[in-house]
């Protein structure tokens, strides 16, 4: 494995989005890892429509919560194709599920997995590369002062409660660390990426990992 | 926005400094580590970001073992 990758350096990571006050983490974390599967295999970074999961995926709660896991079962099982964020805005509040016809746009998946990776980081950077960036829940209780640098303490794994996503590790340094997007806006953090210590579960990172397959 | 909201926002961020103070406190003087401040958050008391922001729920999910094939995984 490489001491460092990231996939923003491969050009399929779209731009850091801002849920606003909507609950929808879960929505962006799955949203953004189909974006960086569809742009791996064919090619094409295009946004696609968070608000469409967070108005259609009716077995979660829209903005007042839900689960990525949840969420890509819901993807998977309708073979719901995702269109593109310019055709379903995103409108940081939930609203009614709009259909599309089959001819028009969009993106499904053919499968996804979730483990729990907690005791096998250095797996996880394997996968990483293998099916892209990966989905994950942490407890981001402490973020809400974070303003850089790598977390290595205060942050328990006990709760999960905000959903993200891995695009890429660094081992080059002394503290080898998770680069990981988050949906609070590019004013947030390292320019809306957040950076976390590999190696001890730190916030919980490993405990819930999912990808999606296209 | 009303006087009472303006209070109460003053009241979280003085909250915030405490918290920020004990946080970077912790870390030692080690330049790694990561390092808080004041951000669009600041004005929010925890139980409010945890309310507005963390909503995310975890599922339970099988421990992740080498053998297990992708394609056993897209089962409903």
């Amino acid at each position: 494995l490489p001491a460092k990758f990231d996939w923003r350096d491969k050009g399929i990571v779209t731009k850091v989005r801002n849920q606003g006050v909507c609950g929808g983490c879960w929505a962006f974390s799955v949203v953004g890892i189909i974006e960086s599967v569809h742009a791996i295999k064919r090619n094409v970074l295009e946004e696609l429509s968070v608000q469409q999961v967070i108005d259609c995926s009716y077995i979660n709660s829209g903005c007042r919560g839900g689960s990525p896991v949840g969420a890509l079962g819901w993807i998977n099982q309708t073979r719901v194709k995702l269109v593109r964020d310019s055709e379903y805005h995103f409108q940081a509040e939930t609203g009614l599920c709009r259909y599309f016809s089959r001819a028009d746009f969009g993106v499904s998946i053919k499968g996804y997995a979730a483990y729990d990776l907690s005791d096998q980081e250095d797996k996880m950077k394997k996968l990483l590369l293998e099916w892209g960036p990966l989905a994950v829940v942490v407890d981001a209780a402490s973020w809400q002062d974070y303003l850089g640098g790598i977390i290595q303490y205060h942050c328990s794994s006990g709760e999960p409660n905000h959903a993200v996503l891995i695009t890429g590790y660094d081992t080059t340094g002394s503290i080898p660390f998770w680069i990981v997007k988050n949906s609070w806006g590019p004013a947030w953090g390292i320019d809306g990426y957040v950076r976390i210590k590999i190696g001890s579960n730190v916030c919980g990172i490993a405990d819930e990992v999912s990808a999606a397959f296209l | 926005r009303s006087s009472q909201q303006e209070e109460k926002e003053e009241a979280a961020k003085w909250e915030s400094i405490l918290r920020i103070r004990r946080l970077n406190s912790l870390s030692n003087g080690d330049n790694t580590t990561a390092f808080y401040g004041m951000n669009q958050f600041s004005h929010l008391f925890p139980e409010e970001f945890r309310a507005i922001y963390l909503q995310s729920k975890s599922s339970k999910v099988p421990k992740f073992t080498p053998e297990v094939r992708v394609e056993e995984i897209d089962k409903p």
